[in-house]
């Protein structure tokens, strides 16, 4: 197209030189070309048909033949890598969707690595990282969210027999929303308010058997499905789940930094914070992913308003570029100002998360509770101003960026979601506020 | 907040702007020569004032009703405040990235865009920025001229900026945002996938539409 290509030759620097400052390097771009070439090569990961075309079954069922086939070729992948090369991988192949492994890997797994005891890794790690069960995170309810203190759902421990009994005692206590609860999962922590000896001691993480290994139909007690379509995300089966007094062995309860002894004696963690860095690290990916494609919106929008032409600004002289109009260029240009300062912010608080980390191991927790304070107000501000700026885009492409061919509405709908999952925005911010108030 | 005010804070790098003296006025002369630091400087004041401000509306309904209550009667100031703190943060690592680019001919955009990310938030809340005279109104309308300056600036490079995001046709999924620019001639194509183009005539005609129009 003669006017874009007019455009990349008035730029003014390389732009192989700007993604490598970008992404951090020659080797990591080189890297995303190595992906990108591979995902291409290899049918079986692509969509038959593009996705917007689908019926919800038939999205479904692509998602899940899809992950299979990404997850037998992860060697291909740095998979410790998940904020640079796992992130591209995903995207190139999944899409702006989720599917039924999307929780297996960003919580069910780090939950395992994170809160279980020596023995509990040995049983439950190697199992989930080579795919031998499907697991997801439980923890939202339909009557309660981000306030984890009144989660309704009890896990009651039962000395004579070492069981907790897991129970939903009312409808607003069914967990509901995790990703692919309603039908893929056949394992979920499940976090459940702790009750030994007749005393309460707040919400606990316990692994959960929902389905039968062989048939997968689900265990007796349990009550579980697909919660029905949404904004988007209908690649995945969101569920819903319920119990009816489920029993499991006493190990259920994730033991690393708490406890409950056969007696049912109560030991309590050492330090309540020390949950707080899978946190911090979950949000520096999403920090991230908002940027990437609160960029991706600017990146359409800024070339389909370089080869739109639109009405005439010297009468006579012939349509001109509606990138030329100055409201198209206020529209759109801060827009990808932010992405780029949303990128370097996810990139910063992913290296201060490794600091803390490693001052953690020293026991050194300084720095922690500035970054998870920052961390929860970054998640807050970055997730709604990413899906007003992904808005503006969509409106700036006129009718066109209202058609799915733009990708319009699914950026946004893929994006919006991150102002509720991971914490409602304006408990966020108060959660910050209450830092600040202190310090 | 607290702290601070105690006078024995203990702040790591993010908040340490808290417990700085407050500055009288914004050292804005013109938006090329309003420096990173200057930049910082002014947001760490209105994130600083707000913040306090926040704390200020919390004791007072503190003296008045009990400690949950007034929290929940000073939400909307706290929320403006953490805005604030993380707005701040967003400006400084942008600065302070951009500052790394060795190579001119990045940094040039690269700074061109902190500059209008800087200024498009400052002129968003501008109240905040002139309450208390921290900014004269000439000081923010030659921000607001920094703004249209830097849109001027950036036009040429707008299509490479966004081409260094390194976004395949395959992760963007969408016709429009082609790396081609060849829109139109794809929208028709696209358009041909649509599952009612597979029959001329869908089942609907026999049976509403062409029933009606025979009536």
């Amino acid at each position: 197209n003669p006017d874009i290509t007019k455009e990349r030759h008035a730029g003014t620097f390389d732009v192989r030189k700007m993604a490598c400052f970008l992404y951090g390097g020659e080797d990591k771009l080189q890297r995303r070309a190595e992906i990108l070439e591979f995902v291409k090569s290899k049918p079986e990961l692509h969509d038959p048909i593009p996705v917007e075309f689908m019926t919800r079954e038939e999205r479904i069922d692509n998602a899940a033949r899809k992950i299979v086939a990404m997850t037998d070729n992860l060697e291909q992948i740095d998979a410790s890598d998940f904020f640079g090369e796992g992130m591209y991988y995903q995207s190139l192949i999944m899409g702006r969707d989720l599917h039924p492994l999307s929780l297996h890997f960003v919580m069910f797994i780090p939950t395992i690595q994170g809160q279980t005891d020596d023995e509990q890794l040995d049983e439950w790690l190697s199992l989930a990282i080579s795919r031998g069960i499907i697991g997801t995170y439980a923890q939202t309810e339909l009557g309660h969210g981000t306030n984890l203190k009144n989660l309704e759902t009890t896990a009651t421990y039962d000395p004579k027999t070492e069981e907790f009994i897991i129970n939903s005692p009312t409808i607003t206590s069914a967990k509901w929303w995790p990703g692919a609860l309603g039908k893929s999962s056949n394992y979920a922590i499940v976090v459940a308010q702790l009750y030994t000896k007749g005393v309460c001691h707040g919400p606990h993480p316990f692994i959960v058997q929902l389905r039968d290994l062989e048939t997968h139909k689900p265990m007796k007690g349990i009550r579980v499905g697909d919660i029905g379509p949404k904004f988007g995300f209908n690649s995945s089966d969101n569920g819903f789940l319920l119990f009816d007094n489920y029993r499991i062995p006493r190990q259920g309860m994730l033991m690393r930094y708490s406890k409950v002894e056969r007696d049912g004696t109560y030991i309590a963690p050492k330090h309540s914070k020390l949950g707080y860095g899978t946190m911090v690290f979950v949000r520096s990916i999403m920090i991230k992913d908002q940027a990437t494609q609160l960029a991706a919106a600017a990146c359409i929008a800024i070339r389909y308003s370089a080869i739109r032409r639109q009405g005439e600004i010297e009468q006579g002289a012939g349509e001109v570029q509606i990138l030329d109009y100055q409201t198209q260029q206020f529209r759109l240009m801060p827009q990808l100002a932010r992405a780029f300062a949303f990128m370097f912010a996810a990139y910063e608080i992913r290296d201060m998360y490794m600091k803390v980390t490693e001052q953690l191991t020293h026991g050194n927790v300084d720095l922690l509770p500035e970054i998870h304070a920052l961390s929860s107000g970054l998640k807050s501000v970055v997730s709604w101003e990413a899906a007003q700026g992904i808005e503006q885009c969509r409106l700036a492409c006129g009718g066109h960026g209202y058609s799915l061919a733009s990708a319009f509405p699914e950026i946004y709908a893929y994006s919006v979601g991150g102002c509720t999952y991971e914490g409602e925005n304006i408990v966020m911010l108060l959660q910050v506020a209450r830092f600040l108030m202190k310090a | 907040a607290k702290e601070v005010r105690s006078g024995n804070a203990k702040l790591a790098a993010i908040c340490g702007y808290l417990a700085k003296p407050d500055l009288a006025h914004s050292k804005f002369a013109a938006w090329q020569t309003y420096s990173d630091a200057n930049i910082v400087q002014d947001f760490e004041h209105v994130a600083r004032r707000q913040i306090f401000r926040a704390y200020d509306v919390l004791m007072r309904h503190q003296r008045e009703t009990s400690t949950e209550e007034a929290w929940n009667r000073a939400s909307i100031e706290l929320c403006k405040a953490s805005r604030m703190h993380v707005r701040l943060y967003l400006v400084r690592t942008f600065l302070e990235k951009v500052a790394t680019a060795a190579d001119a001919s990045l940094r040039s955009p690269l700074t061109d865009l902190t500059r209008l990310y800087a200024f498009d938030l400052i002129t968003a809340s501008q109240g905040e920025f002139l309450k208390g005279d921290f900014m004269s109104d000439s000081q923010a309308d030659g921000i607001r001229d920094g703004i249209y300056r830097c849109l001027e600036r950036l036009r040429p490079n707008a299509v490479s900026l966004v081409d260094s995001w390194d976004f395949d046709d395959a992760e963007l999924h969408s016709v429009l945002g082609r790396r081609d620019g060849n829109v139109y001639p794809a929208l028709l194509e696209w358009a041909q996938k649509s599952q009612l183009n597979k029959t001329e005539v869908l089942p609907t005609f026999e049976k509403y539409l062409g029933p009606m129009m025979k009536e």
